[in-house]
């Protein structure tokens, strides 16, 4: 159950970080 | 993704490392980066805890093949993050870094797929637990023969009752956790099996005790009472098979 929460932190911090880099990438597409 | 809860976790993180591997291979040059010193920060509370709570799980957990397996996971976990900073450095000198972009992208794939080895893994201990749950069954099972008297029977489905409930329980809550319709189909018909084989088998043992009591019809009783007792010994067997089963294979199907 701990290890499934601390996955869902990991995914949610790692998914809004791919986000802020992927808005400033899609400016230039 | 083979279970719901591992399929919701990874997904949508998937989905957006994929948008932004496309993107950087679509604009090699790309804009300018904006700083990502503090998601990376998140990123690498986040990965800390799940370091921590990991080795927890590893030392309190008697499962020799998760002591195994999570190590490695974790290890790629907290190499990926320090891609992660490494990529975060590099932007803040250079926002247009074609190498830091290159370690971002590693990075992020690098965190899911330790995270995606992390959750196998647990899932796959989980998995086991229900596994030695159907084998006590299995157990039971194979002393159906020693059954030769009426208060050996009350005995035996006074123990074998719970465990055959417990791994009931276990393996209807398994099939609703999984992605993959054809293993639920598979294990929902193997349960129904086991429960439909129950009452019969029971009822078997009952005869037997009569026949050898009576000296009637023994062979034929016997005979009947271990049909029973290898039918539900191969469903049982059925269902750890696919209970172990993590990808969807087409030629089963078929």
């Amino acid at each position: 159950e701990q290890i499934l929460e601390a996955a869902k932190s990991i995914a949610a911090a790692t998914a809004a970080l791919v986000k802020s880099a992927s808005v400033a990438q899609r400016e230039l597409v | 993704f083979h279970t719901k809860i591992i399929e919701s976790i990874l997904e949508p993180v998937a989905q957006q490392v994929s948008r932004l591997v496309i993107l950087h291979e679509e604009a090699e040059d790309g804009n300018a980066m904006p700083d990502l010193a503090q998601p990376v920060r998140v990123v690498k509370l986040a990965v800390d805890n799940l370091v921590k709570v990991g080795y927890e799980t590893i030392n309190g957990s008697d499962d020799q093949i998760l002591k195994q397996d999570m190590p490695p996971a974790l290890r790629r976990v907290e190499e990926a993050s320090l891609f992660l900073l490494d990529a975060s450095a590099m932007l803040r000198t250079d926002p247009y870094s074609g190498p830091a972009r290159k370690k971002l992208i590693e990075g992020s794939r690098g965190i899911l797929q330790g995270t995606s080895a992390l959750l196998l893994a647990s899932d796959e201990s989980e998995v086991r637990k229900i596994i030695r749950v159907c084998k006590s069954v299995l157990e039971y099972l194979a002393i159906t023969e020693v059954v030769d008297r009426m208060d050996d029977l009350v005995t035996f489905v006074k123990n074998l009752s719970p465990v055959l409930t417990k791994m009931t329980k276990e393996v209807d809550n398994r099939e609703k956790e999984l992605t993959h319709q054809v293993h639920r189909d598979m294990l929902i018909r193997s349960l129904d099996q086991v429960k439909v084989l129950t009452p019969v088998l029971i009822s078997g043992i009952k005869i037997y005790i009569t026949a050898n009591q009576s000296g009637q019809g023994l062979k034929e009783a016997q005979n009947s009472r271990d049909y029973t007792v290898r039918k539900m010994s191969d469903e049982i067997h059925e269902i750890i098979r696919v209970l172990q089963l993590t990808t969807y294979d087409e030629e089963e199907w078929d």
